[in-house]
């Protein structure tokens, strides 16, 4: 698990524990995840190892009829818990949590982690909702249309507030060292030092919501959602039950 | 699998869920549980080519178009539950590091997944809903089987997820943040010890 993982996870945990707010994988997603973008999840999830949310490059905003876009869509609060999130990444991204199982290792960490919540306010989505209709003749729409996607729009981030660079290094000994490990090419693989830079503003972790579409151009954003909801009416999506995989 | 915005309660929740999804693969065919068996040595620890076949996995179920996996020695057919399984074990496989990958393939070989997959399924049902940090006293029977390089194996795969464990005393630490690649783990554990058992 990448040190970005290991921090979007722990911050998510200890933000909303059990809750539905999902770690962001990747730091190079981070821009496909700000408020608005549209998501797709992934068929099979699961929330015991995270529900999987796929980037699509595209926001809510521009799957809209042109119009007017909220001056401001959305509402900032920053978190004053600061220092119980350093006391908390303090051990999260501590290499030996997982590799001391024999080894020995260090960890350097040269900065904190200040973070701040962007959720999508009602009163914008209101009156989008009101203003603008979909654009029905839209690609990506009808494309995911003819697939039969849910598709989930990110509602709520927690990012950045400054650029941080996270350090850690790991040396591990001990059972790593061990002549049959050598084959698997376990050695590189935990005697490592790396170290990541997150750029202020940076997505760590999300809530989304799902897109209805009824019609062809109308849309909404309810409140509550489950795995029965279609995101598009039902009966669209050809039905194929049996896949072949070949030599 | 669990919807999304709902929380999940306990073990048995996950164990119920992994044993679902177990039993849509063990309705392959021998041979198709031989060919998913073999594609997927040749896949762990390689963990870019695993998240490219569950993608391609994903795009089949869209569209039920043909999936060519190299490895495969026959043709097989699988139903949609089936490749949903199948979906939802590489879900968790693509959780675990490369260096877990390569051990999970060296435990199989060394045929210790049962022993491992007890280990873990002890320890998440017994601290599921523990948020606290701590030490646990770990049951000896669990590991007294292994030998020595095989118990070397089991403490760097489960070390790996997060998960302690000190062979002196004997006994493990607990940390309620390394419980989804716990979870993770003990899917992948189960799905292997499936395969490589039939």
């Amino acid at each position: 698990m990448t040190m970005f993982e290991n921090v979007t996870r722990a911050l998510a945990r200890q933000l909303n524990p059990h809750g539905d707010l999902t770690p962001l994988d990747s730091l190079i997603d981070f821009k496909s995840f700000r408020p608005f973008c549209v998501v797709l999840r992934k068929r099979k999830s699961t929330l015991f190892w995270g529900a999987r949310y796929l980037r699509t490059d595209y926001s809510l905003l521009g799957l809209l009829e042109p119009g007017t876009s909220p001056t401001d869509p959305t509402d900032a609060g920053s978190f004053g818990f600061k220092n119980m999130l350093d006391a908390h990444l303090e051990g999260e991204v501590d290499v030996p949590r997982t590799v001391k199982v024999k080894g020995t290792a260090g960890l350097s960490r040269n900065s904190t982690l200040e973070v701040q919540t962007l959720s999508v306010a009602p009163t914008a989505l209101e009156s989008l909702h009101k203003e603008r209709k979909l654009a029905a003749d839209h690609p990506f729409l009808k494309e995911m249309r003819e697939r039969g996607e849910n598709l989930y729009v990110v509602m709520e981030v927690v990012e950045t507030v400054q650029e941080v660079t996270l350090e850690r290094a790991g040396k591990a000994e001990g059972c790593f060292s061990l002549p049959f490990f050598a084959p698997l090419g376990l050695q590189g693989s935990v005697n490592h030092k790396e170290a990541v830079t997150i750029p202020k503003g940076c997505v760590l972790a999300f809530r989304v919501r799902q897109l209805m579409i009824s019609g062809q151009d109308e849309w909404d954003i309810p409140h509550l959602y489950n795995d029965s909801m279609q995101t598009f009416p039902a009966g669209e999506k050809p039905e194929e039950e049996k896949f072949t995989l070949i030599q | 699998a669990s919807d999304v915005g709902e929380v999940h309660e306990d073990f048995k929740t996950l164990k119920e869920e992994v044993q679902r999804e177990t039993r849509e693969v063990g309705r392959l065919s021998q041979v198709g549980q031989g060919s998913l068996l073999s594609s997927l040595c040749n896949l762990l620890g390689k963990k870019k080519e695993l998240q490219d076949l569950e993608f391609e996995l994903e795009g089949a179920l869209d569209k039920g178009h043909e999936v060519t996996l190299e490895a495969l020695p026959k043709d097989v057919l699988l139903s949609k539950e089936s490749m949903g399984a199948i979906l939802y074990f590489l879900g968790a496989l693509t959780v675990l590091s490369e260096a877990q990958q390569k051990l999970l393939a060296k435990s199989m070989e060394k045929k210790i997944l049962p022993v491992q997959l007890k280990l873990v399924e002890s320890t998440l049902e017994q601290n599921f809903l523990q948020e606290k940090e701590g030490v646990f006293p770990l049951r000896p029977e669990l590991l007294s089987s292994l030998r020595e390089e095989e118990l070397t194996l089991t403490e760097a795969l489960v070390g790996l997820s997060g998960l302690e464990v000190q062979r002196s005393s004997p006994q493990y630490m607990w940390d309620p943040d390394t419980l989804p690649r716990l979870c993770a783990l003990y899917a992948g554990l189960s799905l292997l010890q499936l395969l490589a058992g039939s």
